[in-house]
């Protein structure tokens, strides 16, 4: 554990809880893209398989529940306690495009072909994706609510900061997770055109609107 | 060394 790995995983945990307490407070999901939180729903379930095959640490047990839980938890607010204000009509993106040759290619480069590695895979490839209903739903939309974007920007945040921490476990544990790298990649680079938007807009205190 | 099957990260 060192300091870019805690922080990142506290930034992941306030992204969800962040989520979590917009749809609960404000009793709506209006911008939020129920297939993005669908799709992380399934990254956590297929990822986590090993809280029943293995025991790392409490902490790592704990957050792993609670990521679960709150993905479950605010998928249950979106598709059923606050469905009257699911956005469904702007939600349009087609997930199979990700879930297919996402799950193709966790079968084609993995580290070993078994059951529950092939699953870890897929959930790492898909979690580099998954972002994308949820992005797809701004750009059409055009605008995001401000506490949307601090939801995405921890978010985004989090796995910039395992960055960091791959490149510190290189240098001081000689670790290095190739697959978990080049998904780590790919997951930041797709935050890149929203970070600029956070940082130029919102925090200048400016909605986060695109041009027409 | 480290067992890169056993995940200890999130």
């Amino acid at each position: 554990m060192n300091v870019f790995r805690l922080t990142g995983d506290l930034s992941h945990l306030a992204a969800i809880i962040i989520l979590l307490l917009k749809i609960w407070k404000s009793r709506s999901c209006a911008g939020i893209s129920g297939k993005s939180q669908i799709l992380f729903a399934i990254v956590f379930t297929t990822r986590y398989l090993d809280l029943l095959t293995s025991f790392i640490s409490i902490y790592n047990t704990s957050m792993k529940v609670i990521y679960i839980g709150c993905a479950y938890a605010t998928v249950y607010l979106i598709y059923m306690k606050f469905r009257a204000t699911y956005d469904g009509n702007h939600d349009s993106f087609r997930v199979e495009f990700l879930v297919v040759p996402v799950g193709g290619l966790a079968v084609l480069v993995n580290h070993d072909f078994s059951f529950l590695e092939i699953l870890w895979t897929f959930s790492i490839y898909l979690e580099s994706v998954a972002i994308l209903p949820q992005l797809f739903m701004i750009s059409k939309t055009g605008e995001a609510e401000t506490i949307t974007t601090h939801y995405l920007f921890c978010l985004g945040l989090y796995r910039a900061l395992y960055l960091l921490n791959w490149i510190w476990r290189f240098y001081f544990e000689s670790f290095f997770d190739m697959i978990a790298i080049v998904a780590g990649v790919v997951q930041t680079v797709l935050y890149c055109d929203f970070f600029y938007l956070y940082i130029t807009k919102v925090l200048k205190g400016k909605k986060l609107s695109l041009p027409a | 060394e480290y067992n890169i099957y056993e995940h200890d990260e999130l």
